[in-house]
């Protein structure tokens, strides 16, 4: 059995030019602290906002 | 000849500039003439092939090409749905007294179950092995992570897949990709009259990455968070509670959910409202965050604690299923088998949470074909009957000429008249998958 999970979350803000933006990058979006092929338990945090 | 090598003179001279690139550009002109003329000979097959035959059809249908592996081949020949309700109906056979304990130990130690965080330690007590598959856990056993800004695993297994959606596309494993629309089902037209809120979103799945459209669209979400009785609330008056005071949500309302309201209404709302205080997302306009699509895809093997869980506080709107096939979902077949996802059969749930459209789709496999939803008891998945009438309906679609949608929909719009679905907390159980 799988579950599949389609969700829509913050890409982040788009840093300004002052900071030092060069085209693509963004801070404080929705960032995955998992791996591909990792073992995952009830509960534990796939990714944080 | 010997005598003429020995004895010949030889002597060195520089090659003047002009004649080496003359020499240069004659090798090089070769090679170029000699890839242009391979190039166009492919191309030249490839139109060959694309040719149509006298009959309309495409040339290349007629050559016999192994499109699948031979073992992916032979299960699509394969009943599966009823193999799959065969063992369904012999997993749920009572075992004998005395052989429940060696042969669930057996079990455990085939497919690495941890004992000692079962809820129930007296093995005696499951009856067959249908009821061990969909034990419980011991509480405690499976802490939720305290950060409120995470997502949590809804299910004990391994991550197949995971990132971001582009073009409306699910890479799958591999670059094979399946769209959406596919997985989830296309928008249903809304019903003149009802009180159905509609998702919003579910229309302009795909587009989530252009940021001037997912700003409007999270103005509009604010803005039209909840419809009951043909009234608008924004998700702030529904978390201010000023939609019941000065809205009359009183106005009784036909429940048409399949459950009574959920417990945990309010402990949702209570999550989104401690959303709105630690985010930006009531600013204004211009400093909102801009959304994206992202998915993952778990993948829970046998032995695995079955029962799963709600990932996020949201609240479940309708639900679609897909009366499909019960191919295997190991991930030797996800890989071999493209859009496997989109084929099998599944219930499709799909609703919003704080950042907007959140969806979760268990899907079923071929000893594991049963799902459960714990708010949903008119739900019955690997049924016979079930069955049946997807298949009259997708009949009944094919002699009025239109277009089977593939599912079955139902909605929760009665379960929370305040939020317009059915409210779950993060963490809570919403269902399982069950043997056969």
């Amino acid at each position: 059995s799988t579950i599949v999970m389609v969700f829509e979350a913050p890409k982040g803000a788009r840093p300004s030019f002052d900071e030092g933006y060069k085209g693509g990058e963004r801070k404080g979006g929705y960032k995955w602290s998992i791996e591909k092929g990792q073992t995952v338990k009830v509960g534990q945090a796939l990714g944080h906002v | 000849l010997g005598t003429a090598l020995r004895n010949t003179k030889i002597e060195w001279k520089p090659i003047p500039i002009a004649l080496g690139i003359a020499f240069l550009g004659g090798v090089q002109f070769y090679h170029v003439q000699r890839r242009e003329r391979e190039r166009v000979k492919e191309l030249q097959e490839e139109l060959e092939d694309q040719e149509m035959d006298g009959l309309g059809r495409p040339r290349d249908r007629r050559r016999i090409r192994p499109s699948e592996p031979w073992q992916v081949q032979v299960m699509t020949t394969l009943p599966l749905k009823a193999f799959s309700r065969l063992w369904g109906w012999f997993n749920s056979l009572d075992i004998p007294y005395y052989l429940r304990v060696p042969g669930f130990k057996l079990y455990s130690y085939l497919f690495n179950v941890k004992l000692d965080e079962v809820a129930e330690p007296d093995l005696h007590t499951y009856p067959n092995l249908a009821a061990f598959f969909y034990r419980e856990l011991k509480q405690g056993a499976r802490p939720s992570d305290p950060d409120p800004n995470a997502i949590l695993s809804p299910a004990d297994g391994k991550i197949v897949q995971y990132g971001l959606i582009e073009g409306g596309e699910v890479e799958q494993v591999k670059g094979v990709t399946y769209s959406l629309d596919a997985l989830l089902g296309t928008k249903t037209p809304s019903t003149s009259g009802t009180t159905t809120p509609q998702p919003s979103r579910s229309d302009s799945l795909g587009s989530r990455t252009n940021d001037g459209q997912t700003e409007e669209d999270n103005v509009r979400a604010d803005e039209e968070f909840a419809q009951v009785n043909g009234i608008h609330y924004t998700l702030k008056d529904v978390l201010s509670g000023s939609a019941n005071k000065d809205k009359k949500l009183d106005v009784e309302t036909p429940d048409q959910s399949t459950t009574p309201v959920a417990s945990s209404e309010a402990e949702v709302r209570a999550d989104l409202a401690l959303a709105e205080a630690s985010t930006s997302w009531w600013a204004p306009t211009t400093e909102k965050t801009a959304t994206a699509l992202h998915y993952c895809v778990i993948y829970l093997a046998p032995g695995d604690y079955h029962r799963f869980h709600s990932p996020v506080a949201w609240v479940v709107e309708r639900r679609r299923h897909f009366a499909g096939e019960l191919f295997s979902v190991h991930p030797y077949l996800v890989k071999t088998l493209p859009g496997l996802f989109t084929l099998n059969e599944r219930v499709v749930l799909l609703g919003r949470w704080r950042w907007g459209f959140f969806s979760y789709t268990p899907v079923g496999a071929t000893n594991v074909g049963s799902i459960k939803i714990n708010f949903d008891k008119e739900l019955r998945t690997n049924s016979l009957i079930t069955d049946t009438a997807a298949d009259a309906a997708a009949e009944e679609s094919w002699q009025r000429g239109e277009q089977f949608s593939g599912f079955v929909e139902a909605t929760y719009e009665g379960a929370s008249k305040v939020l317009g679905g059915h409210a779950l907390k993060r963490g809570e159980e919403m269902g399982g998958f069950q043997l056969g």
